[in-house]
């Protein structure tokens, strides 16, 4: 299967309801300093479960769009992210992770509300493993994988076997 | 658990050479460098932990702290491909990891992703065992982007505030 | 102690906002971005430090870990040449500080240290006060060393399994 | 004033006496990855009497050269970096730092043996604060600078004032 295509809502520095893709194979993704690339790579994270520190935001609501300072202590604000994936068969199943006011989240497979194990269940029938995030390459971690120590690399093989 | 680990020990420790090798060929250097996994102590792989060893062409150093930025880059890119094949998950997403590569590193590493992904790979488990996967790429290097099939612009719309996206369907407008 | 302190503190923060407009403005955002430093405690820097803010054009977060890869580091840039003015040392080294750097902000951080290092301005001390300095910088970038008076070449010379330069004079042979 | 070139000695990967330079008011160092460039950093960073630890290794004999880990344990083996820097006069001011088979290092201003007071002192009076290192960004360093917390920001303050 491939990610076919992305569906943003207020996630991060996108305002409002956007598409991105089609996705094909190989999709580089290009842009100037500043504009939303990496923010493009967290909602991809974020609909795949991986925890909001590692999306440089301390509490899920950093990450629902705002436009200034101010406008990021409103509260009632909503955001979603939602990953259309087509299986190898060429059904799509979609994956829909939602930001509440509350400032909780909400997990839905297709349109049916889902709690995090179920969730995370299927996305490992699909060989993705959110734990051990071998397949997701943040930005400046690169080097960093080389110089792991002995322990560090075990715990790598461990969470993956 | 013992065991679990042991297989895929075995298995990622089988392929890191040879895809290290494919990550360092060129002209020059045919046969490119050498790269291996050591347990540090077989009995107790928990306790003592696993040594990782990559060692480009021409260098003999066996310490990877002395590798620069851009040899470790490749070095630990082999390492994430060769733990892919053991448990492929079906696409990678990678942000600007050839910020320290020269253009020649570049070429090969694109050119080996591009491989990876696309020409039919990814429905065909090709001989070596290893599968193709769907490859998301930020980069800032047209050497880099214009080995993809297709292209996602980001920019900023200053009017609004906020990011927005084009697609590009490079296969469409290459020349033959 | 203190004095020498508030001393150092007043002559960055007063600079750094025209250093880092020089390092930000463009034809599309001719006044740049705005970067000030704040003290935490007046009575006792010591104790609870100096908070950096840097926005760029068109942003409005004061939050500076919200900053994406390429805008720290024009951050960071304009941080240094700021606390060199105050203690100009003679020279400078960089080491692929525009890794991370987009085509548009190489373009204009080369320009920026070759504006301080070349043309006489290392002689004379040019009306805002900060002192010119001597740049050696390392790049993988074309469009970042060509605008140097001089390029050192280093290559690596695998029959005698070492590194080797070569120098030239870039100002010789540049087009009129 | 300004380096006007380097002679290194069997430091790092560099073997044997090798001149580098003339070095202008800007020049750029280039080449493939993992030809030498950082080592050259290194160089400079080595005869200003910055600590061996910032320049990849755990001990100063890490920085002789060796072909191979065998070449490494050999003992007796030596090495040196010269600066010729010149005054805003025109005349020329040698620093040179030497590694020895001991293990330990010597300093010279010109062909004089100094103690590292005497160096630093000299330094210092050019401008060259070692201490602070302002002017020095390795690899990979650039963006902590602006990702520095209230506190650390003021030592490096500190260390200038
Ligand atoms: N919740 C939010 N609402 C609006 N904008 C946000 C939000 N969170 C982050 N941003 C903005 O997103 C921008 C960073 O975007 P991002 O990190 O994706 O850039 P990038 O394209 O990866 O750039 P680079 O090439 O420099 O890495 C910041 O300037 C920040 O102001
Ligand atoms: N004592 C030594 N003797 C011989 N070679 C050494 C020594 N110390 C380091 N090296 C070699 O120097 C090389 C690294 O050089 P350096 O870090 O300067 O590369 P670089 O040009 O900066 O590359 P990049 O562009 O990837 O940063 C390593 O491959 C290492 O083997
Ligand atoms: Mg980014
Ligand atoms: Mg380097």
């Amino acid at each position: 299967g491939k990610i076919l295509r992305l569906e943003l809502n207020n996630f991060k520095s996108y305002k409002g309801l956007q598409t991105i893709g089609p996705f094909s194979d190989f999709t580089a993704v290009i842009g100037p300093n500043g504009a939303g690339k990496s923010n493009l790579m967290d909602a991809i994270s974020f609909v795949l479960g991986v925890r909001t520190g590692q999306l440089r935001g301390t509490q899920l609501r950093d990450l629902i769009y705002a436009f200034d300072d101010r406008e990021k202590e409103q509260s009632g604000r909503r955001a979603f992210v939602r990953l259309v994936y087509q299986l190898a068969g060429g059904s799509e199943l979609r994956f829909t992770r939602t930001i509440l006011p509350s400032g909780g989240s909400e997990y839905q497979i297709d349109s049916r509300n889902v709690n995090w194990d179920e969730y995370n269940g299927k996305l490992r029938s699909l060989g993705i493993l959110v734990k051990a995030r071998n397949f997701l390459v943040f930005q400046g971690d690169v080097e960093s994988i080389a110089s792991k120590n002995p322990k560090e690399l075990t715990g790598l093989l461990e969470q993956i076997s | 658990r013992y065991k679990l680990f042991m297989e895929a020990f075995n298995h990622i420790s089988s392929i890191i050479d040879r895809i290290y090798k494919q990550l360092t060929k060129s002209g020059t250097h045919p046969l490119g460098g050498t790269a291996y996994l050591n347990l540090e102590n077989e009995d107790d792989p928990f306790l003592h932990g696993i040594k990782y060893t990559a060692m480009p062409p021409t260098k003999r150093f066996r310490d990877m702290e002395q590798l620069s930025g851009g040899e470790k880059t490749v070095a630990a890119l082999a390492l994430l491909f060769s733990i892919h094949s053991y448990r492929p998950s079906p696409f990678f997403i990678l942000d600007e990891v050839d910020a320290a590569l020269d253009n020649l590193n570049v070429a090969k590493v694109a050119g080996f992703i591009r491989s990876k992904s696309c020409d039919g790979t990814r429905a065909s488990q090709d001989s070596e065992g290893s599968s193709g996967f769907q490859s998301i790429v930020i980069s800032l290097k047209d050497s880099f982007y214009d080995k993809a099939e297709a292209v996602v612009g980001v920019y900023r719309d200053s009017d609004k505030g906020c990011s927005s996206t084009l697609t590009f369907d490079l296969t469409k407008c290459q020349e033959s």
